[in-house]
């Protein structure tokens, strides 16, 4: 028999099924800081463009991806270079890969002005891998692709760093990017307090993952399956003929 | 078909015929995260719509169940043959997708495409 659970007993115990997909994201009891800013915004606004609000992928969606993790830096140190430059150094661990999703696009979207009291900088982002081909979007080419981001921000495609120089690496990968800010007007020199600065979340990555060619197989073959069911027409439910 | 025909194969009584209300049928059923003891960790959507199957399989299998030959037997044999043998569960068929906004352990945030997330018919298997 059907018996659906009492709400309130797992409002409880929030234990999750361990066979249960989704559970393997699940932090625990005990969670960090909820996000905030300009990267809760973005996937906000990437999750309204690629599901309506009850959940359902929409048909239309221009995502190209099954999965989009929004990865923000997890160390950062400041150094003070001779004149306007500031640079920081962003960190971004890469989480083991996961067998049934294959990388097919990273980007790093990162603040381009930062306007602080009295001063504005300019700033741009370095991979930290030498010879890594990198491409900014829009492109100058003319995308007739609108861009996600907003005006403060920039996006740069490091698709081609990350899938030749890292991700086949064993052990603990690390994205290494320089974060370089240029005082735009003023001699005189500013002294950044960076510890401040992290808070403002000056960059962070995006890595695009679509099934693998074995797991959509698997689905299609799942789905394939059902619909032979559907069209196969029981011995016992024919009509007389 | 054959009930008015073979005499002894039993016609659909009208006791079964007021069961038809109670066939196996998709019901739908919204739940919070909030309700789960998910919404500290999921951002998006707020509500999930996994609805259920429930309803009786017993009698005459509508063709929409999508139930197989060895569905129909079983039943056949329970109803003509032995009881201990079960009866049809009403369970989930064809199954939808749903995206999921979500905060991971490590502080990410991950948009997914889960499959299997939404029942969509039901069948007597």
């Amino acid at each position: 028999k059907v018996e659906w659970p009492s709400t309130t007993l797992l409002a409880e115990n929030p234990t999750l099924p361990s066979s249960l997909d989704l559970a393997k994201e699940a932090p625990g009891k005990e969670m960090k800081q909820w996000p905030q800013g300009y990267p809760l915004r973005y996937m906000l606004k990437l999750y309204q463009r690629s599901a309506d609000p009850h959940g359902h992928p929409r048909e239309n969606r221009t995502i190209g991806a099954k999965m989009v993790r929004l990865i923000k830096p997890s160390a950062s140190a400041m150094r003070l270079l001779r004149g306007p430059w500031h640079i920081q150094t962003l960190d971004f661990p890469l989480a083991s890969n996961e067998v049934a999703y294959q990388l097919i696009r990273a980007t790093v979207v990162y603040r381009h002005q930062l306007h602080l009291v009295h001063y504005h900088l300019s700033c741009h982002v370095e991979p930290w891998v030498p010879k890594c081909r990198t491409k900014h979007f829009p492109s100058k080419s003319g995308s007739a692709k609108p861009s996600s981001v907003s005006k403060a921000w920039r996006e740069m495609n490091i698709t081609h760093c990350i899938q030749q120089k890292l991700w086949n690496r064993k052990g603990r990968r690390v994205l290494r990017l320089r974060f370089m800010c240029q005082q735009q007007k003023g001699n005189e020199t500013l002294e950044l307090r960076w510890h401040g600065m992290t808070s403002l979340d000056v960059a962070f990555l995006l890595l695009y993952f679509n099934d693998t060619d074995e797991s959509a197989q698997a689905k299609l073959l799942a789905r394939g399956q059902e619909e032979l069911t559907d069209r196969e027409s029981p011995f016992l439910m024919r009509s007389v003929r | 078909q054959t009930c008015s025909i073979a005499s002894d194969v039993p016609c659909p009584s009208q006791e079964q015929d007021r069961s038809v209300n109670n066939q196996c049928s998709l019901h739908p059923y919204k739940v919070s995260f909030h309700q789960l003891g998910w919404d500290h960790w999921i951002i998006a959507p707020r509500l999930y719509t996994p609805n259920y199957c429930k309803g009786i399989c017993t009698g005459v299998l509508p063709y929409g169940l999508n139930s197989p030959n060895h569905a129909i037997i079983q039943s056949l044999v329970n109803e003509l043959v032995n009881r201990s043998v079960p009866q049809l569960s009403c369970v989930p068929y064809k199954f939808l997708p749903m995206s999921i906004l979500l905060i991971e352990a490590n502080g990410s945030i991950l948009y997914k495409e889960y499959e299997g997330m939404i029942a969509q018919s039901c069948t007597c298997r």
